[in-house]
């Protein structure tokens, strides 16, 4: 497959996104308030936060990247390989990546360097209340 | 221009702990 292939337009400067609030914005103008405040309108998802422990070139997959993370409260390991163009969001810096070269070239995205300590957004589904917890709950008529 | 929905970033956002 060719380099730019599943390149995901998302990024692309320009690109204008939809915040849970309804605000439109451009990819290049989000803020790390805009992903919180929409994770939390948007019920059952929750802001988590993902730092970068490790970044090395692919052993297995060349010319990508390996980048290891610490996630969430319980700091468990994820390892994912990655292009080197891929934006990640970093809170309260924005936009990084491990090569911000290729990501103006690709996508126009102004990024910062990514570095080790880096602590990027991240988003999990929220687990429900245990059922005992639960207090009065609105009326739902349909449902599931 | 499209416009994309906040959380179809989600899955290009940094990794979530899979459990």
């Amino acid at each position: 497959p060719g380099p730019a292939a599943g390149n995901p337009s998302h990024f692309m400067k320009g690109a204008i996104i939809q915040l849970a609030t309804g605000e439109l914005k451009r990819v290049e103008d989000l803020q790390t308030q805009d992903f919180v405040r929409s994770a939390e309108l948007s019920g059952g998802l929750k802001i988590d936060s993902s730092m970068v422990v490790d970044i090395r070139a692919s052993q297995q997959r060349p010319g990508l990247v390996t980048l290891h993370f610490t996630v969430g409260e319980q700091q468990s390991k994820v390892t994912i390989d990655v292009p080197p163009e891929h934006p990640f969001f970093v809170f309260g810096q924005g936009w990084s990546s491990y090569s911000p070269e290729r990501t103006a070239q690709l996508y126009g995205l102004a990024c910062h360097q990514m570095q080790v300590g880096d602590v990027c957004v991240s988003i999990t589904l929220q687990r429900p209340p245990s059922p005992q917890k639960a207090t009065a709950q609105p009326h739902h008529p349909q449902q599931r | 221009v499209p416009v994309f929905p906040w959380h179809s970033l989600v899955p290009f956002l940094a990794p979530t702990q899979s459990d």
